[in-house]
């Protein structure tokens, strides 16, 4: 038996908003450490690493671990029938062919229940090296958001060079070219809007603003996001899942496999 | 013009 109550339902709804445009289909890996998911989009650029702590949940029961498979968009729209203050019940037995989904209402007057057929995915799991990043840059997740839809204006790449001084985002195309560079912040008082840069070594990389903006649809789980980059490997795009109070509940992590000159 | 690299080349295969 597998189920997990979460009193602040609205953080499973963004956290599908934020998975659902880049992946079709994916396994919900059920332990006693939480909910985990891994899954590559379709043209095997982006992978998406995605966990919900157990300890993040209200009530979390998982007597044996489970792979739940999940057709992401018929999650999503389920998922869109709960309000944003409902409480949100994942159940799904041992062995069963489907999950059920319970929404109730703050004040406990509204309680619904929506069953889902479950698939089975043939998932490969991919095994994530620890990395030590060359750059690891902190900035507002709005902020971010915003540079990925303004450079598409311009192009579909987007070279990020971060250097002690700071980041710069370059684009270019048909249209002409356009930079956006973002200074560390030296005094903020709140550390939401803060840009901060811990580097080691300078890095210069080219990536598709394509896969960022799909990213980017996470922005609503965070105020801050972080890009970790090294030469010749895939940049990570993260974002902490917080409560209302600013407790960490997981995490959902982008890796984007870098562009090279032709 | 650049080329896209996947990401299979960067993890292994568990």
């Amino acid at each position: 038996m597998f189920e997990a109550r979460l009193v602040e339902g609205s953080l499973l709804k963004k956290v599908m908003e934020s998975i659902k445009d880049l992946l079709n289909e994916a396994s919900w890996d059920c332990s006693g450490n939480g909910m985990c998911l891994q899954a590559m989009d379709s043209s095997h650029v982006a992978l998406v690493s995605l966990m919900l702590k157990s300890d993040g949940f209200e009530n979390y029961r998982c007597d044996r671990s489970i792979s739940l498979g999940i057709n992401l968009a018929s999650m999503s729209k389920i998922l869109k029938c709960a309000s944003n203050d409902d409480i949100i019940t994942i159940r799904a037995e041992d062995d069963a062919d489907a999950i059920t989904f319970m929404f109730e209402s703050p004040k406990q007057d509204r309680v619904s229940d929506y069953e889902m057929k479950l698939m089975n995915l043939d998932t490969e799991h991919l095994g994530i090296p620890d990395t030590e990043y060359a750059c690891v840059i902190k900035m507002p997740s709005g902020e971010f958001s915003r540079i990925c839809r303004d450079l598409s204006v311009l192009g579909d790449s987007v070279i990020i060079c971060c250097t002690k001084d700071g980041v710069r985002f370059s684009a270019k195309g048909d249209l002409g070219n356009g930079n956006i560079k973002l200074a560390q912040s030296a005094n903020v008082d709140k550390e939401e809007e803060a840009v901060v840069v811990d580097m080691r070594e300078a890095v210069t990389l080219t990536f598709s603003l394509r896969y960022l903006n799909f990213f980017t649809k996470a922005a609503p789980l965070s105020s801050q996001v972080s890009l970790s980059m090294s030469e010749d490997v895939p940049l990570m795009v993260e974002y902490k899942i917080n409560d209302k109070e600013g407790d960490s509940k997981g995490y959902v992590r982008y890796y984007l496999a870098p562009k090279i000159e032709d | 013009f650049c080329d896209q690299i996947i990401i299979f080349n960067f993890f292994l295969d568990k």
